[in-house]
């Protein structure tokens, strides 16, 4: 399984649709402060499933669409999708036999709030159920943030256990 | 269980031994079981960076304890290992050498695993295979741009 | 007592609204009480970096919340300024058109103050009049040296 | 009043004596992660009275002497001092006349820690007196550090009260 784009459209900053092109094993994303990199790293971890608007760095989780800027008006929607490369047919379950898989999640500002498998509606379950065993989701420790970091320095040995119990 | 929590702790060890002087150059580290029972024992980090002396974390400097942090993080990335990697500004405390080594483990992980790393560091930049830029040109409007390094560093140059 | 307060909150604030613009290259932030009890009343912070729209600190950019920090750190100094200012790594997570600006900054404060900082950017080390190298070259001892800059770049560039 | 040199021996790292030429207003200090940069701070707020280990990394007061290398055994004694220029007068009190101001400060494993003002011994108080209206103190914000940058980021309305309330 290898992830091929990474796509954002009204998500916080990138509000204009923006496909992210992971064309190498290698790839680094430079850019000024407040630019928008975290942003990225957010959609990503938004579209895994993250359910707490505190790990999406905002207070609801509509905090995660467009809200405006200097000339152009707040969105209504925000949405993110994945798009894998399943040729080695790694991902099991029913989605074995799929070429690609595209996983993607909307928000509207209302608090509607849906995911997509291949662009059938689906459960946050089934999103779940699909990384098991592929090491993915919104708290796994594929995303290595600044503050995960701190957490790992800070621990005591009972806390830290709790990280190892948690990674099991 | 028990087993489970044994086997899960020496996985991570082993990962946590093999990546800790592969950042550092050499030294030494180990994570400790606190007290006998599995069921509640905690995690006691023990690092020796090359040149000095065995001690927990807590008593390491503010880099290197970051770089210890992530030879950890790696060895728990790689009990489950995802077909993706994102690292956000994990070379911010760290000097020229050290990022020089953290930039191996990543090339070298990118073996088998997509390295998607936002980082400020010229370094780190350079050992990218493709540079993505995010720029604001727009106020408050994320845009990408494919990089160019060398025309990026001689701008940046004075 | 109110009125002592007061009086610390408008230097602080009037303090801030100077070096955030400074640092940021232009926008502007303030300092806003959450209540009228001057006793019992917080204090928030309200910052609008260039370009954007003002909210609180909370929710910029990691750093733009340090620089954002700095400049109400800065103006806190002010309040009661010491001889020296003594500053550790606080450029880790600055782009390099804000690390220029800090050292503008540091530059212009120097000009009453002496200002001693440890940094690993490149840019922090050009603009030290004096560079002081720390080495520990026999394990676990610390020495310094006197770092000739141009040298140390050179030795460093790849 | 400006500061001319910072010496230490026996602090931390830095077990040989080691005399800081503050000879220019805008010094940088650079090297390697773990060379002893920081220990140069956590000596500077140690001498100007810091009383809590937690705030120089430390667990016990006795963890600022040098406690050994490979090479080396550990020692005794600590030793930290600021040198001043005081030839413009403008510190007040009873040194007012004085055109150099050394504060220095000495600590042993026995638990043993003085103070001395211009080689005579004093009292912690002596030293905070000294400081009084000169912006120094171990507290005070001449010193800057990340963990200080982090607390400023994080304060509440509340919290950010008591650092002014503190500054005042
Ligand atoms: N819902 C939203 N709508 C519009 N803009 C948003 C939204 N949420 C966050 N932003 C903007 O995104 C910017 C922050 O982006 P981000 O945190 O990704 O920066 P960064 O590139 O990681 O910077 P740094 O290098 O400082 O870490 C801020 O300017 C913020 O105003
Ligand atoms: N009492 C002591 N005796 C001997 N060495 C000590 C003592 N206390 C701390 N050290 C050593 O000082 C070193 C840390 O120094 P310091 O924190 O100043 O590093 P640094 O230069 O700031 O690094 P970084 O760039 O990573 O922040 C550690 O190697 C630690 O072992
Ligand atoms: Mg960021
Ligand atoms: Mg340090």
């Amino acid at each position: 399984m290898r992830l091929k784009t990474i796509k954002l459209a009204g998500f916080k900053s990138f509000v204009d649709p923006t496909t992210i092109p992971v064309s190498s094993n290698l790839i680094g994303i430079c850019g000024p402060n407040g630019c928008g990199k975290s942003n990225i790293i957010d959609a990503v971890r938004w579209v895994m499933g993250e359910s707490s608007a505190k790990n999406l760095r905002g207070d609801s989780m509509a905090d995660v669409i467009f809200n405006g800027s200097s000339a152009r008006k707040p969105i209504g929607q925000a949405s993110v999708e994945l798009l894998f490369d399943n040729s080695d047919g790694s991902v099991g379950g029913p989605y074995a036999s799929y070429a690609e898989i595209s996983i993607r999640r909307e928000a509207a500002r209302d608090g509607r709030s849906d995911y997509f498998l291949n662009k059938t509606r689906c459960r946050r379950k089934d999103i779940t159920d699909l990384f098991l065993g592929t090491g993915l989701g919104p708290r796994a420790y594929s995303i290595i943030e600044q503050d995960m970091v701190t957490r790992v320095i800070e621990a005591k040995p009972e806390e830290l256990r709790v990280f190892f119990e948690e990674a099991a | 269980s028990r087993a489970r929590f044994k086997e899960t702790f020496d996985r991570i060890n082993s990962g946590f031994q093999s990546f800790f002087p592969r950042l550092f150059g050499g030294g030494s580290a180990y994570l400790e079981l606190t007290e006998h029972d599995l069921l509640t024992t905690g995690v006691s980090v023990m690092a020796r960076p090359p040149g000095k002396r065995n001690s927990t974390i807590h008593l390491l400097s503010g880099g290197e304890k970051a770089l210890t942090a992530v030879a950890l993080l790696f060895s728990l990335f790689e009990l489950n290992p995802a077909p993706f990697c994102l690292l956000d500004e994990v070379d911010a405390p760290l000097d020229d050498a050290n990022v020089e080594r953290y930039c191996e483990t990543l090339t070298t992980l990118s073996d088998k695993t997509q390295m998607i790393y936002v980082t400020h560091n010229k370094i780190s930049m350079e050992t990218a295979k493709m540079l993505i830029g995010v720029t604001m040109t727009e106020p408050g409007v994320s845009r990408l741009v494919a990089v160019d390094l060398d025309e990026a560093l001689e701008m940046a140059a004075r």
